[in-house]
């Protein structure tokens, strides 16, 4: 099994080692405060106080064996830096890190980590993103090359059952959600638009005007699906 | 259209503002820094520098009148409740605040904040679990009753075709992609495991025993398949 090596344990940091013990994964976690690395033990067996500026207390812990190393050293950039360094020089494959701030990131992009977070930033966008969709999903990447969408039904399909529009074979898409849209009165006479969702639909379930579908395919299909007519 | 309020702008507040501002929505963001401000103003119209501890100056600004509000203040803790506390009596609908640490996200949650963050906490989460996650996806929620999940092909489905497998009908679940394992040997020899995807799969393929199927459906339909021989 992979192994991972978490160098920080502030917020971050530690929330990544739990989250990785939580699935049975081997994590070994480093800080430079005493107090940190005891709060780590209570979660991993492999829990040690080092400096991860020093590059032999690093090869003395097996360091250079990890698959994954996810360094969560914020507010000193410098060490930050450092330690991505000698990570990559190591020749762990995977290096992780979050950044202060974009310069922050963008040199450790140059060194080689493989992916560069930004918590604050990251979660800015989701929660923003997750209050301005009232859709069942913005959009999904399953892969690189698949996603789940919602997108607005063409007019070719409505009136038509899903058996007669036959998406997998004609268009290589999967409608694996309808959602619709109907008008209620609320208690105080005012009218309010309320969705209905047809789950898994049915293939004699005919599709309506406005209906959006969640659509689930390779994302050229999805492509030429948004053309439609 | 949806009114929202962003309060503090640092990195967390200041995603928030350029997010909702780039997908068309009305944002007031406030912030008590003159610079923060400043640089809000490029983004949204309505910037304005405010201690939004002081009622009346919120009023003036007709916060009262939006629909969402997010509170970003981070390490002021006593301010962002106090902010919490003056948006949930003015009758704001909707109140979403960062909190430093769990104490603080369970006052907010008291106070009557639908909604609390923890940028570093839920970002170490979500990185883990891109990290231990080789499947196509471990779990997505698509609404709090269905999901998009993995799940290992039950027995008594191997060497059947989809067609009579028939899930929709029996199960109450869509199977959008099967995932199968097939050993190729490398140039040096070394046998290795690849994975072959069948996305929207057609009614006539067969499941093969250890197939992992991509599965749509409702929560408990999904957990009564799980437990299928
Ligand atoms: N050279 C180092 N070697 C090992 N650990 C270090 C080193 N420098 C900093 N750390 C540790 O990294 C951890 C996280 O750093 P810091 O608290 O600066 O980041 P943060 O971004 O504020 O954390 P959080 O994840 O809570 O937001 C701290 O516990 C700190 O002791
Ligand atoms: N009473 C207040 N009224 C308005 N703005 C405030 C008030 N108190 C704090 N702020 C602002 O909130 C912003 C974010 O606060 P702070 O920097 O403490 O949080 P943070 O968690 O460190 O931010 P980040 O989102 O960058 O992680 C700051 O720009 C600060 O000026």
């Amino acid at each position: 099994g992979r192994q991972f090596a978490v160098i920080g344990l502030g917020q971050f940091g530690m929330s990544v080692v739990k989250t990785l013990v939580a699935e049975g994964c081997d994590v070994i976690a480093i800080d430079i405060i005493d107090e940190k690395v005891k709060d780590a033990s209570e979660i991993t067996a492999h829990a040690v106080v080092i400096d991860a500026t020093e590059e032999k207390a690093l090869r003395m812990m097996g360091i250079s064996n990890v698959d994954v190393a996810i360094i969560c050293i914020g507010q000193n950039v410098q060490d930050s830096i450092l330690v991505a360094l000698i990570l990559k020089e190591m020749g762990i494959n995977t290096v992780i890190a979050k950044a202060l701030n974009e310069l922050h990131g963008k040199v450790l992009e140059k060194i080689g980590v493989s992916k560069v977070v930004y918590p604050e930033i990251d979660m800015g966008v989701r929660i923003a993103r997750g209050l301005i969709s009232s859709k069942i999903v913005e959009q999904i990447e399953i892969s690189s090359k698949h996603s789940i969408v919602e997108v607005l039904a063409p007019i070719s399909f409505v009136g038509k059952t899903l058996r007669k529009i036959d998406a997998r074979v004609k268009y290589g898409i999967n409608i694996i959600a309808i959602k619709r849209q109907y008008a209620k009165v609320d208690d105080q006479g005012n009218i309010i638009q309320k969705d209905i969702f047809d789950i898994t639909p049915a293939a004699e379930d005919i599709i309506a005007k406005d209906d959006m579908l969640l659509v689930f395919g390779n994302n050229d299909n999805i492509i030429k699906l948004r053309s439609l007519k």
